[in-house]
């Protein structure tokens, strides 16, 4: 494969489907949140809502900074306090006929990029790891 | 530059050095820790002794694991827990003779690397983002 030609693939065969993407819903606490994080491994996942739209990007960053008091960290308020609110509503997301290159250009400044396809529906994401394994295949030919 | 160029690159012009690196000392309690982890917003960070010797690697995630109880998330535990305890000892590493090659290799599976010289000295870290960077350069050009 030349340089154009990668650059021109389309995303679709490299996308991690949504079945396979821990989220949370729109609504959750951030309480349930963390758990999921905690247990799922991940340090930032989708926020969606029950049409699986996509709603905001959730870290546990951003949860632990929203309760870092002057004395310590207040987790007893995580229960009370919802994703929504803490979350990141400005997603950078890729449409499904996206190019690798639009990919590309995304991930310089972000871990994962969401996929939504025409209606707004959250259909999978595209890592970091797949787009540099795909870039070493490459270079490496 | 063509892919024999670019693999054979020595790291050292990428790397992030050590005095820009977010890090914890051998010793700290975990409560530190995720602090340090919550202020700088990284989600994994190296943990050096005192004379800058790589002893692991320690993340968010490993510290809210470690205290993950049958009904909640057992804060109250942290300052007891040193990082030593929770840490991942068993760090992948780059020396600073290695090249982009080595590096590309290990990324796929490695969100950043530390880089050691050959005391075992702590020197600086490889992100994902800067091989993309080089990556795409290599690829638009
Ligand atoms: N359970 C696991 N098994 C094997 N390796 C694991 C892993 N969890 C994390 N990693 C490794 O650590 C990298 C960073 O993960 P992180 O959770 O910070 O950052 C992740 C996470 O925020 C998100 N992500 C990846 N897969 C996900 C999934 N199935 N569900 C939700 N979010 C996902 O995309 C980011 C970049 O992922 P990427 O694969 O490029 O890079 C991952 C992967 O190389
Ligand atoms: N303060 C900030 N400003 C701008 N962008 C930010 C940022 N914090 C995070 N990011 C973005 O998020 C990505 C993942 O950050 P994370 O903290 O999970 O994962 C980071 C973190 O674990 C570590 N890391 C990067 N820079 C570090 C530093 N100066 N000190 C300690 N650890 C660092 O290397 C991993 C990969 O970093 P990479 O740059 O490839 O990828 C970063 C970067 O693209």
């Amino acid at each position: 494969t030349n340089n154009r030609a990668l650059l021109d693939m389309p995303i679709k065969d490299f996308i991690i489907s949504s079945e396979k993407v821990a989220h949370v819903q729109s609504g959750n606490s951030a309480e349930h949140a963390l758990l999921v994080l905690t247990k799922t491994g991940y340090s930032s996942i989708p926020v969606l809502d029950v049409k699986y739209r996509l709603k905001g990007l959730l870290s546990t960053k951003m949860i632990t900074e929203s309760i870092l008091g002057l004395e310590r960290i207040e987790y007893d308020k995580l229960a009370d306090i919802r994703v929504d609110e803490v979350m990141n509503q400005e997603v950078v997301y890729l449409k499904v006929s996206d190019t690798f290159q639009r990919a590309l250009d995304l991930v310089i400044n972000h871990a994962f990029l969401c996929v939504v396809d025409d209606e707004g529906t959250f259909v999978g994401i595209m890592t970091r790891r797949i787009i540099l394994k795909q870039l070493k295949k490459y270079i490496y030919q």
